[in-house]
């Protein structure tokens, strides 16, 4: 067991490295043991390091930038292990535009391992979707299904 | 193994029938405050056994069945069906098609449907435990809370260390 | 003390009440007493019932349905006793853009009282501010203003 | 009383002096990820006597002075200075324009300035107790907290219905 999880966490550490450098476009990243060494008992940590700049508490950066550092952790486990469906809802949601743009080019990625159901309001994140639903609240208090013009969407 | 179709009546807002056909890939759904996106997520959930009301943001069994409108009587029954297709053998049992239908009553009774066949709950449970899609994994990341893990307790985050090894 | 307790109460209840069908275009909600009945230890509650739904938990409303209604007990609260300042950080974030047409409306009633800064990214919002500040992140890891085209913004 | 002027040096972001002129009404500040915008609420927070790190989103002091970058190197000082137009004697001071300076040194020291004149941050917190703009009120709504008051107890809740008394 414990050799497993070294196994694992050797390439947890690994994935969320190279995902944080894909979606911020540089920097540094990495997942540090905490606690005891004793992997059945240790924690684990992030730290982060944005392009160009000195390493900070993660509580010093940024909505946005803290959103696609959670992001890539979670990037880094379906790298891990993939899991067959990924539900997200408005995870994208202080991401600005840039930064949008790398986290749905690494999504396609893994689109390729898992299924993803994507609740969005961004028009890009629209426009990858193989499958595109559009819900509206009716007059009469149920929800329905509408059909979405994209150039009206966003 | 993939979710290729959600079918939704009487659960919170969908007084309506609902169908959605999903595809391998990315599927999006999209709309206007209220229209019932996260509510669709919810479904999802407890058609695969989410037992807390709470993290289906509700505070009694009756919030997740159709309360009725100025236009529409309260509903008696909740139900979500999913259907996996399964050619890879994703999920440990022999049909190229699994069919989940959860129910619950405002009564308070429940089933349950494993491919037409009454079945418990646990049944269902079990059948997703090695997919990921259990209730400790990370397949199910709820609005407003991709940041979360940047606060939990780094032992507690260690916990999705074990579920990726 | 309590004169002016319950009276502030009386207010803030009324101010509520009117706010909240001015963001939601109709529904009702009310501000409830909680505890005991002696104001000096009792607490607050927020119900809030949407147009033409039921009465439901707070819970059970959208993520821009309950930001909505945490800005009309916001803006209830400037109503009663104004600020002369108040910075509002990407408080429309989860709201689509019927909503944030309506809060932005509400604002600029409020404006006449209150100095808003208001941090955002919609356009909407962009166009209503009578002073629009961009910022960047210099290549040189340093904060600096840049200026800003509205049609290339959101 | 508004807030005229806000200029901001070596705190966090902002390596280079940036100054805004605000008037009446709405002021809009926007930017992508990172670009300093929350920084600015931080910096009129601290200018105003905010004492907690945790509220400035930081950890220790050196977190709120410039820190440096492969381009720049890090700064000794950080220097807030807020302007407000006074003609309506919304401050308890007979002066028409108020010009609040706080500074913070590396070194951990600290320098208050009213109008030129250096004072104690008791001064500066005691000029806004009447404004609104104190620890506790309603002046401040920070990033992704614009629902905290919905999941408030009762009691908490209560606490801004006498600050509005
Ligand atoms: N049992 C129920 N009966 C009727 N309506 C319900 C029930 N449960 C929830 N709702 C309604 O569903 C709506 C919330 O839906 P949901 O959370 O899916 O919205 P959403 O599309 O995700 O919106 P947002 O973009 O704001 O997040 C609320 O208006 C709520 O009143
Ligand atoms: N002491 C410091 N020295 C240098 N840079 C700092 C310092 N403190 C914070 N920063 C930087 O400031 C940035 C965060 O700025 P801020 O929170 O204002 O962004 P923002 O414009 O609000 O972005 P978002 O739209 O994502 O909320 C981070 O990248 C962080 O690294
Ligand atoms: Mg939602
Ligand atoms: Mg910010």
């Amino acid at each position: 067991v414990l050799n497993r999880l070294e196994d694992t966490y050797a390439k947890l550490r690994a994935n969320f490295q190279e995902v944080f450098k894909r979606l911020f476009g540089g920097g540094q990243a990495d997942l540090v043991l905490t606690g005891t060494k004793d992997l059945l008992t240790a924690g684990v940590d992030i730290w982060a390091q944005l392009p160009g700049k000195k390493m900070q508490p993660l509580s010093l950066l940024s909505g946005g930038e803290r959103a696609l550092t959670a992001i890539a952790f979670l990037f880094a486990l379906l790298r891990s292990k993939s899991t067959y469906l990924c539900v997200l809802d408005e995870i994208d949601a202080a991401l600005d535009e840039a930064n949008a743009a790398r986290f749905l080019n690494y999504l396609e990625e893994l689109a390729q391992d898992t299924q993803f159901i994507m609740i969005t309001h961004r028009k890009q994140a629209m426009l990858r979707a193989r499958s595109l639903y559009g819900l509206a609240m009716g007059a009469s208090g149920a929800s329905r299904l509408v059909s979405i013009r994209l150039e009206e969407a966003v | 193994m993939y979710l290729e179709r959600l079918t939704i009546q009487g659960f919170k807002s969908f007084a309506e029938r609902l169908e959605l056909v999903f595809e391998p890939g990315i599927s999006a759904i999209v709309g206007p405050n209220g229209s019932g996106k996260s509510n669709i997520v919810d479904a999802i959930r407890w058609a695969l056994g989410e037992q807390s009301l709470h993290a289906l943001r509700g505070e009694r069994l009756e919030d997740i069945i159709f309360s009725g409108s100025d236009h529409r009587r309260a509903h008696g029954l909740a139900e979500v069906t999913l259907t996996f297709a399964n050619a890879d053998g994703g999920l440990p049992v022999p049909y190229s098609e699994v069919v989940i239908t959860r129910r619950a009553y405002r009564s308070g009774s429940s089933e349950f449907l494993l491919n037409g066949v009454p079945c418990r709950l646990r049944d269902i449970q079990e059948l997703f435990w090695d997919t990921g899609l259990g209730r400790e994994g990370y397949s199910f990341i709820g609005q407003g809370r991709v940041e979360e893990v940047l606060n939990l307790k780094p032992e507690e985050r260690r916990v999705f260390l074990e579920q990726a090894a």
